[in-house]
């Protein structure tokens, strides 16, 4: 472990707790792509089905629970409880063409062809473009909550915090996953035009608004 | 190529 991923993770479930309580707390889910939230519920499944198989760390197991958990509840939020609140106007990004390419692509490109590890290769790809259907909407409704590019920006910063950690470990650790860092590059320059905004709207107390 | 099954991160 080191700081770049412990920050990175910390990051991570900043993001994942601030978009619960704002949906939470506001009893709304208004901008908020459901679409998105489905991906990342099944980015974590499929990612985290090591937890019935092996034992890494309490931290390890902690976080993946507190993840799954946060992301289920989330979506079920967005699809039941709060179903009346979800903008499915605005969100409609096409996943059938994320999903198809990336279950073709996971078959292809993985390090090796076993269950596990190909859900875990998907689990990588999904999640680099899980976050599209989510800037999609904001690109359609030409705004986002202030809280909500919070979300957006420590969830796209957890990702560049952990390309750090890949360049940390290379070099203390001679470990590297190609797979996961050029998933993480794309997922990262995916947030660019967003952080941004990010910095020279929000962080000046401008609403975020497009076209900007 | 990378260590295999160090599947260590989150």
């Amino acid at each position: 472990m080191n700081i770049f991923r412990l920050t990175g993770d910390l990051s991570h479930l900043a993001a994942i707790i601030i978009l619960l309580l704002k949906i939470w707390k506001s009893r709304s889910c208004a901008g908020i792509s459901g679409k998105s939230q489905v991906l990342f519920a099944l980015v974590f499944t499929t990612r985290y089905l090591d937890l019935l198989t092996s034992f890494i760390s309490l931290y390890n197991t902690t976080m993946k629970v507190i993840y799954i958990g946060c992301s289920y509840a989330t979506v079920y939020l967005i699809y039941m409880k709060l179903k009346a609140t979800y903008d499915g106007n605005h969100d409609t990004f096409r996943v059938e063409f994320l999903i198809v390419p990336v279950g073709g692509l996971a078959f292809l490109v993985n390090h090796d062809f076993s269950p596990l590890e190909i859900l875990w290769t998907f689990s990588i790809y999904l999640e680099s473009v899980a976050i599209l259907p989510q800037l999609f909407m904001i690109s359609k409704t030409g705004e986002a909550e202030t809280i909500t590019t919070h979300y957006l920006f420590f969830l796209g910063l957890y990702r560049a915090l952990y390309l750090i950690n890949w360049i940390w470990r290379f070099y203390f650790e001679g470990f590297f996953d190609m797979i996961a860092i050029v998933a993480g590059v794309v997922q990262t320059i995916l947030y660019c035009d967003f952080f941004y905004l990010y910095v020279t709207k929000v962080l000046k107390g401008k609403k975020l608004s497009l076209p900007a | 190529c990378p260590i295999r099954g160090k599947k260590d991160e989150l």
